[in-house]
């Protein structure tokens, strides 16, 4: 089964958008990336972000899409590390849900200046990441990952190689 | 007569805050031991405001007005 | 530390239990509406 690229693009740019609360006049950024990761290797298969300032073919882009590669890298280890430790799952930064009939934890990290929150796609090789901008709130990021997990059941159960 | 909010969630983290609320934060860990009434309502006083608070489904609102 | 003194009275409120209600309700349906995300497609 292969990954139907075009419409994960679409899916990931689909996740950026902000949040606009007229209840209490709270209005959040853009997403700054959202990236699909292999859980094995931190390899990312696709990505969208926001940052439309960066000129496509750009020596900027080049260096921006570094950027997103080495982070993927790095959320992925402490990922790989925090499912291992069971005393990181009862921190304040790690959220179990139900998903699918399986336990899917979604963690959330500082990254510099940047909020990350990633979250396993049940029961595949494949993670979800969101990162975003310090204003962007680590509760809102965790209800934002969670919704967006649920509607990826074409990738549940997903394999790679 | 809302001077600002802060909506938490049960890992006490942020989901949005407006106001006095964005400038609260350190309130959220005391706030989130109050002891609620059973349809999950408190009403306390510090720094010279109200703070309402109603807490369902696992997300706490905190709305803060003058005293 | 204890910043914050419980106050029993349901007199001294500025915003009535309903008013809360109502606006919590409003927060979560925005939120969960605006978190929703839209599948172009099949993604295999």
């Amino acid at each position: 089964v292969m990954l139907h690229f075009e419409n994960v693009k679409v899916f990931l740019e689909n996740t950026l958008k902000p949040y606009d609360l007229s209840s209490v006049d709270f209005k959040t950024s853009h997403l700054q990336s959202s990236i699909l990761l292999t859980a094995t290797n931190g390899g990312i298969l696709s990505y969208a972000t926001s940052d439309s300032s960066v000129p496509k073919n750009s020596i900027n882009e080049i260096n921006s899409v570094n950027n997103l590669k080495m982070m993927s890298l790095l959320i992925k280890d402490k990922w790989s590390e925090d499912e291992n430790d069971p005393g990181e799952q009862s921190s304040k930064s790690c959220y179990p849900v139900e998903m699918d009939s399986s336990k899917v934890n979604i963690y959330t990290y500082e990254m510099e200046d940047l909020h990350a929150c990633v979250g396993q796609i049940p029961n595949s090789d494949l993670l979800l990441l969101f990162l975003a901008d310090s204003t962007f709130p680590y509760g809102l990021l965790v209800v934002k990952i969670e919704k967006a997990l649920r509607e990826l059941t074409d990738l549940y159960g997903y394999r790679l190689g | 007569d809302i001077r600002g909010t802060i909506t938490f969630d049960s890992h006490n983290n942020v989901i949005e805050s407006t106001g006095v609320g964005s400038q609260r934060f350190e309130d959220i860990d005391e706030l989130s031991q109050v002891a609620l009434d059973a349809e999950g309502f408190a009403l306390v006083r510090g720094h010279s405001l109200l703070v309402h608070l109603y807490k369902h489904d696992d997300m706490t609102l905190a709305v803060y007005t003058d005293a | 530390s204890n910043t914050f003194t419980v106050l029993t009275s349901p007199d001294l409120a500025k915003i009535s239990k309903e008013q809360l209600k109502k606006l919590h309700s409003r927060i979560t349906s925005e939120i969960f509406s605006q978190s929703q995300v839209d599948k172009p497609g099949p993604l295999t």
